[in-house]
């Protein structure tokens, strides 16, 4: 940029609070408890001490999510603020976990805290799941039914991800995913 | 209000900011 100097004494502050959660699956407890929150956060500076010293999502067991929310949002369909919405949903092949998984939940996360979508007030948050068969990313809104607000946030997703135009990715809504009895069609939106 | 947006460029300067 220009010839700008910085002020460290005073922190940037984000537009929103934000919450990062972490889940490991322990079958003593219950779903619920086994999402934990790990730190909550609201200026720039807050967020990288908080990243700079937490594993990678490349690094985390199998079976294990981060998530960050706005605060307040618990990252679960049955939260008031999720129940009418759904996620854009990135599936990862398994060699991208070495290539491409910390790059895009990174990337993913700086669109969150920098409000890079025009709809961020749609944007809950987003949920990185480690598992064996293949990782997966979603990024979460919270009605369904604004299409033109999903479908910028999908577009916008794809391009600041660097996501190829010959992949097509798909926005699930919560409540087919909760309703699913068979392989009926999947995707509500895609880009 | 304004809404507070930043760049992906300007977030990754401030990672190791003092």
């Amino acid at each position: 940029n220009e010839n700008v100097s910085m002020d460290y004494s005073i922190k940037h502050p984000l537009q929103n609070c934000w919450t990062l959660w972490y889940f490991e699956n322990d079958r003593n407890q219950s779903w619920e408890k086994n999402q934990r929150e790990i730190a909550s956060f609201d200026t720039v500076e807050d967020f990288w001490s908080l990243y700079n010293h937490i594993k990678p999502a490349s690094e985390l067991k199998q079976g294990t999510d981060y998530s960050l929310f706005k605060k307040g949002i618990r990252p679960m369909w049955e939260d008031a603020a999720n129940k009418k919405g759904g996620r854009w949903l990135i599936s990862l092949e398994k060699k991208q976990r070495t290539n491409d998984l910390d790059r895009y939940w990174l990337d993913i996360i700086l669109c969150l805290i920098g409000e890079a979508f025009e709809n961020s007030d749609e944007v809950c948050g987003a949920v990185v799941n480690i598992r064996y068969k293949g990782d997966k990313i979603g990024v979460w809104t919270g009605d369904a039914s604004k299409g033109a607000a999903v479908l910028e946030i999908g577009r916008k997703l794809k391009e600041r991800l660097h996501i190829s135009n010959r992949i097509t990715i798909g926005y699930e809504v919560h409540k087919d995913t909760m309703d699913k009895t068979g392989s009926s069609s999947k995707y509500s939106y895609s880009v | 209000g304004t809404k507070i947006v930043y760049e992906r460029n300007f977030l990754l300067n401030l990672r190791n900011s003092p």
